[in-house]
């Protein structure tokens, strides 16, 4: 489905459609933890979501019409955000503490057993707050994340790759989640200067997203070199893309 | 490497059916 086919409604109900299931990670190692148990939970955990971010970002209207060069570079760079978005959502209604998973509730002290977590652990508290104070909804919420994904890579999407379209596609689809983003905040039925603000704030938030992701990125490849905590299978694809581009 | 290399998983779940269909 083409995005300029569909009204930003119909946009916003297939996000909806598309969410991904809530992951559980099943073996939860016992308390308190370690910096190897905790590492690895957290990075298990991430693995298991990495699979249905995929689907999710295939779902979205557009997406897998960009050609597969743009689709996975889009990935690549983003799976750290979209996981944090999720994190902080799922968190919103529970000041001080990160619900990586319904059987991973972590308190902000817990993140004293591994070595430069607790920073990035207050980074995600404190926009968690913030979007709490801004009493985030749903949809904003869905509009958001499907906006961090469309808008990950600032560089050229096309060079190497065979659809010169590709990027007047993405062009299209982030005008279109544009769009689906001011219907929802204008539905809410707040004056249209407000609407204006609110706007802008939610926006601002997605660079404290970023720099929280750039945080853990680092944070993580660290763990990974200090040989910590094992990095398999999806993750490490995602991870390597990333010591790729930094060296 | 290039992207295909890198990316034999991620690969595979864009061009292939839906995550539940992946064990």
């Amino acid at each position: 489905i083409f995005p300029s086919v569909l009204s930003p409604e119909q946009f916003v109900t297939t996000l909806i459609e598309a969410e991904p299931p809530n992951v559980l990670l099943m073996n939860r190692p016992n308390k308190p933890f370690t910096e190897a148990s905790m590492m690895m939970s957290l990075t298990k955990l991430a693995d298991k979501e990495l699979v249905h971010m995929i689907g999710w970002a295939k779902k979205i209207p557009g997406f897998v019409e960009l050609c597969l060069y743009d689709q996975v570079r889009l990935l690549e760079s983003c799976w750290l955000e979209i996981l944090m978005v999720g994190l902080m959502w799922r968190s919103i209604e529970h000041p001080g503490k990160l619900i990586f998973a319904a059987d991973l509730i972590l308190d902000r002290d817990e993140g004293k057993c591994v070595e430069g977590i607790l920073e990035i652990f207050d980074m995600l508290l404190a926009a968690t707050s913030r979007l709490r104070e801004l009493k985030l909804q749903h949809k904003e919420y869905l509009c958001l994340k499907a906006m961090i994904l469309l808008n990950s890579n600032m560089f050229p999407l096309t060079m190497g790759s065979d659809d010169p379209d590709s990027s007047v596609k993405l062009r299209h689809l982030l005008n279109a989640i544009t769009d689906a983003l001011v219907w929802v905040i204008a539905k809410s039925g707040l004056p249209y200067r407000q609407q204006s603000n609110r706007l802008a704030n939610l926006l601002m938030l997605l660079s404290h997203v970023r720099h929280a992701s750039n945080k853990g990125m680092e944070h993580l490849l660290s763990m990974r070199c200090k040989n910590v905590v094992p990095v398999y299978d999806l993750l490490l694809e995602m991870l390597n893309a990333h010591t790729l581009r930094d060296h | 490497s290039s992207l295909t290399e890198r990316h034999k998983i991620l690969h595979r779940l864009l061009q292939e059916g839906s995550p539940s269909d992946i064990s």
